[in-house]
């Protein structure tokens, strides 16, 4: 009788299949939007190691549970105070208006992996909120993570697992995880097709990945009818239809088999035409894949293409004439691919000069249409004479990355 | 027994709290901020029992230092729903 709906708040999800999204991030936060996002993912996948219950991450609007980092007074009825004292709520799935609301103050120093007097620790806060998103109350327990004081960190996130309270709690709302079933990880979507495997998972150890939505591009290549936007060690890939595959950045070293994991970035990619092979290029070396594992002999230097030895801004290959051009500061080279050799007369000065700020950063080709993309704009070019046509710069991270809403930091802040 | 007393200046921080998490039923609009001496002391001690700390009834160092804790927004005591029998009464 003590403890039966003790816990509960009475009401639950209908549905098992549960969407969430990181709506708004801390202005000011020693943790980076990526491991926010990680940090969120393997919060709810506490309870859905519990449970039938599978979390997907999604990017538009409208999310089941949607994360939010908020000041102060901000309208709900549960006021943040700054740091210390209130740290996070979460409104229970009975909340006609507010269901799967969680909110964090954003005035609370987060940590994740640091010594308790460093923080709050997000994790532990986060599967905490999440009780609450599913439907539980706070717990007298001195060992549940629904008790409502603040306790400091709950150990690696990869390896924490609810008390058997909690387990019990969880699962008197929503039944037992199925034998066998799979927890759906958020890098993983169940409609996603490709010619090419899914990218890897997170590594153990959280590196902080770049930020999609504020960051500059290092190349841009479209392979197989797909999108891919390099920056440093990582990519993020755009199916046929432009959506993302995940938000999370994939690791490129991991997926591009035989590119070296100390490659610090790629200077230009893109798929030749004449074989569909695909070209890498980073300082004075490039490697040819054949899909994603390197072909033998790789790297060679870039000059066997009569590029100069330090290497090339940029590239982009036209599937009409399988030409491909390559830009590096104010000049262009022209390379035939089916003869293998540059057009005479390169290098000439790019068209681009004057047009755009160069050098740029990367440069793509659609099936008919150029991009150029430089800091956190992207110009369309006319095809022929390469000059951009009206209506832009215009944002990367808004028209390709899937980032809505206040683009932070601030798109006049420096890249 | 029940009278109502005023708050105590240095008290009316710790009366927030218990009312904030559920403890304590809001102030009555009558009486503006006062509450009981039994319903304040009545609401310590289900706070205690709740934290797993000695139920003193007073706002002894343990419970002041649990008052201090970081934590949820969420009351610990939700608000009673009104049963089903009412419902269809109504």
């Amino acid at each position: 009788r003590k403890s039966r709906g003790r816990r509960s708040a009475g009401l639950a999800w209908t549905k098992r299949n549960i969407s969430w999204k990181v709506k708004t991030y801390p202005r000011e936060a020693r943790l980076g939007r990526e491991t926010i996002r990680a940090l969120t993912h393997y919060a709810l996948k506490v309870w859905s190691e519990a449970t039938p219950l599978t979390f997907h991450e999604v990017g538009g609007s409208s999310a089941d549970v949607s994360v939010e980092f908020l000041r102060l007074d901000h309208q709900d009825g549960y006021p943040f105070d700054g740091p210390g004292g209130m740290v996070a709520h979460a409104f229970f799935p009975g909340d006609p208006q507010r269901a799967g609301h969680v909110h964090f103050d954003s005035d609370e120093d987060w940590t994740f992996r640091s010594p308790d007097d460093y923080g709050t620790d997000l994790f532990a806060v986060a599967v905490h909120e999440f009780g609450h998103s599913l439907g539980l109350a706070h717990s007298p327990s001195k060992r549940s993570i629904m008790r409502p004081y603040y306790q400091g960190p709950v150990g690696d996130p990869l390896q924490y697992q609810l008390q058997a309270d909690d387990r019990t709690d969880i699962q008197r709302l929503y039944g037992m995880a199925r034998p066998g079933s799979r927890v759906l990880h958020s890098t993983e979507k169940p409609e996603a097709s490709s010619l090419l495997p899914d990218p890897p998972s997170l590594p153990r150890d959280f590196p902080e990945f770049p930020d999609r939505c504020s960051s500059s591009i290092d190349a841009v290549a479209q392979i197989r009818g797909e999108t891919f936007f390099f920056k440093g060690q990582y990519f993020w890939r755009l199916t046929h239809g432009q959506h993302l595959t995940s938000l999370r950045p994939a690791l490129s070293a991991a997926f591009w088999r035989g590119l070296p994991r100390s490659l610090g970035k790629v200077d230009a990619v893109y798929e030749r035409h004449t074989d569909h092979r695909i070209l890498f290029f980073s300082g004075p070396l490039y490697w040819v894949f054949k899909d994603n594992g390197v072909e033998e002999g790789y790297p060679r230097p870039v000059t066997d293409f009569g590029l100069p030895q330090g290497g090339v801004d940029a590239a982009f290959s036209w599937p009409h004439d399988r030409k491909t051009f390559f830009f590096k500061g104010g000049l262009q080279w022209c390379y035939e691919e089916a003869v293998g050799r540059m057009d005479e007369g390169s290098p000439t000065h790019t068209a681009l000069g004057g047009q755009l700020p160069t050098p740029v950063d990367a440069m793509l080709s659609g099936s008919d249409e150029v991009y150029a993309f430089k800091g956190r704009q992207y110009w369309k070019l006319e095809r022929h004479s390469l000059k951009p046509e009206k209506g832009y710069p215009r944002s990367i991270a808004r028209d390709w990355l899937d980032c809505t809403g206040e683009l932070y930091p601030p798109p006049s802040a420096p890249t | 027994s029940a009278r109502p007393v005023p708050t105590p200046a240095d008290e009316s921080g710790e009366v927030a709290w218990l009312t904030q998490y559920g403890y304590l039923p809001p102030a009555n609009p009558v009486t503006g901020q006062l509450q009981t001496w039994e319903a304040v002391t009545s609401a310590i001690r289900g706070m205690q029992r709740f934290a797993g700390v000695p139920e003193t009834g007073i706002p002894d160092d343990a419970t002041l230092a649990l008052i201090r804790t970081p934590r949820c927004s969420l009351p610990d005591v939700l608000p009673a729903r009104k049963n089903g029998r009412q419902w269809r009464k109504r």
